[in-house]
């Protein structure tokens, strides 16, 4: 895999993989989590056990600064967003994929609503207001936005009603082309539009929702809001790949790298040569 | 084996509460954690003794009746931060990375580390390609991270065995030390 950062912004935004080069633009933005006194359901707070944003996601303001590290095992794009977003975008040798290594935290809480952080990849796909999830871990789910397939939906909410529980992949196609996202953790996620996929990072509700645990969700660690990192694998292509596996086996061959890892230990030399240690 | 015991209750009753949502309040998250750590610790001792007898299966597990010594395999549980108590304590050290898949992977190994120049040496003797890279400035200030590395050491574990291993010898060197190799294989970083 390769990819083009846009020298102004310090944004990715191309990625070509499989022999196909396509159009992609990641950026972090957040919701305002929904503030109200709870006694009906309109005035539910978005706490831990429901996400109730308000209004649209708004843009990280933002200096991106970017440091670039080309090698011949790794080539590292380390981004710097603010004081509390930033990013490892990067590729391995002989990998086929992109892993964005994102580090969010502490939130601040400079307003009353708090903040529901995102990460939001773009692509040109017409994806034809479908995109699929693993939800359970069992099966790929295909979910059509705003609908449901046992009633005639009319959403109340427009973000949250599309938003699904992603186990460890979420994925858009147009025809044969599939993009996917996988996650190296459960996260909430959805398609608000045709070619993007959203993902929820890391929230900061400072109001409890009324649902039973009885505080907000606003977690501290050292005295500070908790910092969270974590990893996404961007992989896509079609039935026919250059190496001959379809997308699907490729995904499947990436998730089982990543969420069965190889296990990592490490012993004392002693003060032994290789050979001596041999 | 009691020593899985701590872990398997753990889990039990982190299955049982749907630990780790945020539906729970914020100091039993913290027990949650309390009590998974524990657990993970007290399974360190049967991973490594798994291990010794994959690693040296020619010795014998008992000799005149005392158990055999167990090979001192530690683990990085901080690696998410960037931080390794013991490749920063240790100039040199062996990596062994086992695979729990019933086929052959390769594996990019990250290794939080001081120094600036090091070699790695697998299992056959060859000196592996490695690369050095700069932890960035966000991961040195997360709060509570305690660590003196600031750069990662990166090489390829390359084929992996089905449910087996590999170990790597890593030095420190100086840049001297380092043997020239073709500049094909000269790793070239560029900031």
């Amino acid at each position: 895999a390769e990819f083009q950062i846009n020298e102004t912004t310090g944004s990715i935004s191309k990625i070509i993989m499989n022999n196909i080069s396509l159009d992609f633009n990641q950026e972090f933005l957040y919701y305002k989590g929904f503030v109200g006194n709870n006694e009906v359901f309109a005035n539910r707070s978005s706490g831990a056990y429901i996400f109730r944003p308000y209004g649209k996601a708004s843009s990280i303001e933002n200096q991106n600064q970017v440091k670039i590290y080309l090698g011949n095992l790794v080539s590292e794009v380390h981004q710097q967003y603010n004081d509390w977003i930033s990013q490892i975008i990067r590729v391995y040798s002989g990998e086929t994929y992109v892993e964005f290594d994102w580090i969010v935290g502490p939130i601040p809480t400079d307003d009353a609503h708090g903040k529901e952080i995102i990460t939001r990849y773009t692509t040109p796909l017409d994806s034809n207001s479908l995109f699929y999830t693993d939800s359970n871990g069992r099966e790929t789910l295909t979910r059509i936005r705003n609908f449901r397939p046992t009633w005639n939906l009319n959403l109340k909410e427009p973000v949250a009603g599309n938003y699904y529980p992603v186990t460890s992949k979420i994925s858009i196609r147009e025809k044969d082309l599939e993009v996917a996202v996988l996650t190296d953790r459960a996260q909430g996620g959805s398609s608000l539009e045709d070619g993007q996929i959203e993902l929820m990072l890391h929230r900061k509700c400072l109001h409890d929702d009324a649902f039973g645990v009885g505080e907000a969700l606003n977690e501290t660690a050292f005295d500070k809001g908790l910092v969270t990192r974590g990893s996404h694998y961007v992989v896509f292509g079609t039935k026919k790949n250059p190496s001959g596996k379809t997308i699907a086996a490729q995904e499947k061959d990436i998730i089982q790298r990543k969420l069965l890892s190889s296990w990592t230990f490490l012993s004392p030399t002693n003060g032994l040569t290789y050979q001596q240690y041999k | 084996r009691v020593d899985l015991n701590a872990l398997r209750e753990a889990m039990g009753v982190m299955q049982h509460h749907d630990a780790i949502t945020g539906t729970e309040k914020e100091h039993v998250a913290h027990d949650y954690s309390r009590i998974l750590a524990k657990g993970m610790d007290e399974c360190n001792f049967i991973t490594a003794s798994a291990l010794s007898k994959l690693v040296a299966p020619e010795e014998k597990l008992f000799v005149n009746d005392e158990p055999a010594p167990v090979i001192p395999f530690e683990t990085c549980p901080l690696l998410n931060v960037s931080q390794c108590g013991f490749t920063e304590k240790n100039n040199g050290f062996v990596v062994t990375v086992y695979n729990p898949l019933s086929r052959p992977v390769s594996k990019h190994i990250r290794i939080p580390i001081r120094g600036d120049h090091y070699v790695v040496i697998d299992p056959k003797g060859n000196q592996l390609d490695t690369e050095i890279i700069p932890i960035p400035e966000s991961i040195l200030r997360i709060p509570g991270r305690k660590s003196n590395a600031k750069n990662e050491l990166i090489f390829l574990a390359s084929n992996l065995p089905p449910l087996g291993f590999k170990s790597y010898f890593v030095e420190e060197a100086s840049e001297n030390d380092l043997p020239q190799k073709p500049h094909k294989n000269k790793s070239r970083l560029r900031e």
